[in-house]
């Protein structure tokens, strides 16, 4: 047998849809604090990219520059040959044992394989990559590799997610300011604001 | 009655909210498949700040870790100031410019991972607002996919029953069956301390029924 009549169920539903409604328009404005937010660390890594591309611009030219000197150096590598040779031969061995010792120490698996590798490695190389930092020029190369996937990784998860979000605060109400209480415009006429992520050409596009 | 929020004008709820719920989800599925794989890390750049695990792997991989070494072997250190100016005077200037642009290139290469560093902690920061997101707005969207009807009511009671009505009640609580929009039937129990006749009752119930079911959602 029901307890409170049909009547105040109906005061009690009204009541208690005003309290939801309240908390939907609460959850309403803290998603458009985030969507400001998220504006935000947009521009913060708009502007990062460009610093990204500026940084990007002198590594390349200063790794250009570094490669044609190598190459210039290269052309004449055999002056200094003999004195080089000699004291490479007294190189090797200090660096093989120096470097089986860490790796035996640090690395602690395999040494036997990674000694015979380093012998024929030590035997192929020549003094005058030594001399000429090959060992560092060939680092900055991998590194530049790396760091071009690393980014392109990144951007790309992140064109992902901005062509979400652009539909996500772009084909909803975000696109509309709330109207005030005496004009009533139709939302297909309201001004199309610049997509959330990206520049106004994407829209062009 | 704000529904549907006439500051935004006619369309009903279900339409406004309902692909919120997959958009959001999906976004944090492409941002964050990336960055919570082991293998996401950043190159070191030299010997002094290669932590000793990229060394070994270096050595494993080509032997050229081993060259990062020549340092601690005198007759590598005496190839590395051998001056071949004598018989080639060109070949040091050539090796000065070499160096320089090395050393330049290490500079940017370093100015370079460290921006990385920033833009990976910018995408970390979208990650969690994309969550805080999530957290703040799923429960919404998830009620607009449940609403079959333009109802007047967001929340619907439709039992309420004390002990005598129903005995699996306990003394002086209060037990409240009720829907949100067209979910399931929420039930539930509000102390004595807040009676019905409580001009607070219906928040709390409301708060309550809310609560249950974001925990729901959760789960």
């Amino acid at each position: 047998e029901q307890e409170v009549s049909e009547r105040e169920l109906q005061e009690m539903s009204t009541e208690g849809t005003k309290y939801v409604n309240k908390e939907v328009k609460n959850s309403l404005k803290e998603l458009k604090q985030i969507k400001t937010l998220m504006e935000h660390k947009n521009d913060e890594r708009k502007s990062l990219l460009g610093n990204l591309e500026e940084a990007r611009k002198k590594k390349e030219e200063a790794l250009t520059d570094t490669k044609d000197a190598e190459m210039k150096l290269k052309a004449s590598q055999e002056v200094c040959n003999e004195t080089m040779m000699a004291l490479w031969e007294e190189c090797k061995p200090c660096l093989k044992q120096t470097c089986m010792k860490f790796y035996a120490r640090v690395c602690r698996s395999g040494s036997g394989l990674v000694g015979r590798q380093l012998e024929e490695f030590l035997n192929q190389s020549s003094p005058f990559y030594l001399w000429i930092n090959g060992d560092r020029i060939d680092s900055l190369l991998e590194n530049d590799r790396q760091q071009n996937h690393v980014l392109d990784a990144m951007e790309d998860r992140f064109n992902r997610v901005s062509s979400i979000m652009d539909d996500l605060f772009q084909d909803s109400f975000f696109s509309r300011e709330p109207l005030d209480t005496f004009h009533f415009s139709p939302f297909g006429s309201s001004p199309r604001r610049p997509s959330f992520f990206h520049s106004k050409s994407r829209l062009a596009r | 009655n704000i529904m549907p929020f006439p500051m935004f004008g006619p369309p009903n709820f279900p339409d406004m909210f309902q692909s919120f719920f997959d958009m959001i989800h999906q976004a944090q599925q492409a941002m964050d498949v990336q960055f919570h794989r082991p293998s996401f890390h950043f190159p070191e750049l030299s010997a002094e700040n290669n932590d000793s695990r990229s060394v070994c792997k270096e050595i494993r991989h080509n032997s050229t870790g081993c060259l990062k070494m020549k340092d601690q072997c005198a007759k590598c250190q005496e190839i590395l100031s051998v001056d071949c100016s004598a018989t080639n005077p060109a070949q040091n200037q050539l090796r000065q410019e070499l160096n320089s642009s090395l050393q330049l290139a290490e500079k940017f290469t370093e100015l370079y991972d460290e921006l990385l560093q920033s833009y990976q902690q910018n995408m970390f920061n979208t990650s969690a607002l994309l969550k805080q997101l999530d957290e703040q707005f799923s429960w919404v969207s998830q009620l607009a996919n449940l609403t079959q009807n333009e109802d007047q009511y967001s929340l619907h009671v439709t039992t309420v029953a004390s002990h005598s009505s129903d005995s699996s009640v306990p003394n002086g609580f209060t037990k409240v069956v009720l829907k949100l929009f067209d979910s399931d039937p929420i039930t539930v129990t509000v102390p004595a301390d807040v009676s019905r006749n409580n001009p607070k009752f219906m928040e709390t119930v409301a708060e309550k029924a809310l609560q249950e079911y974001r925990q729901h959602l959760r789960e």
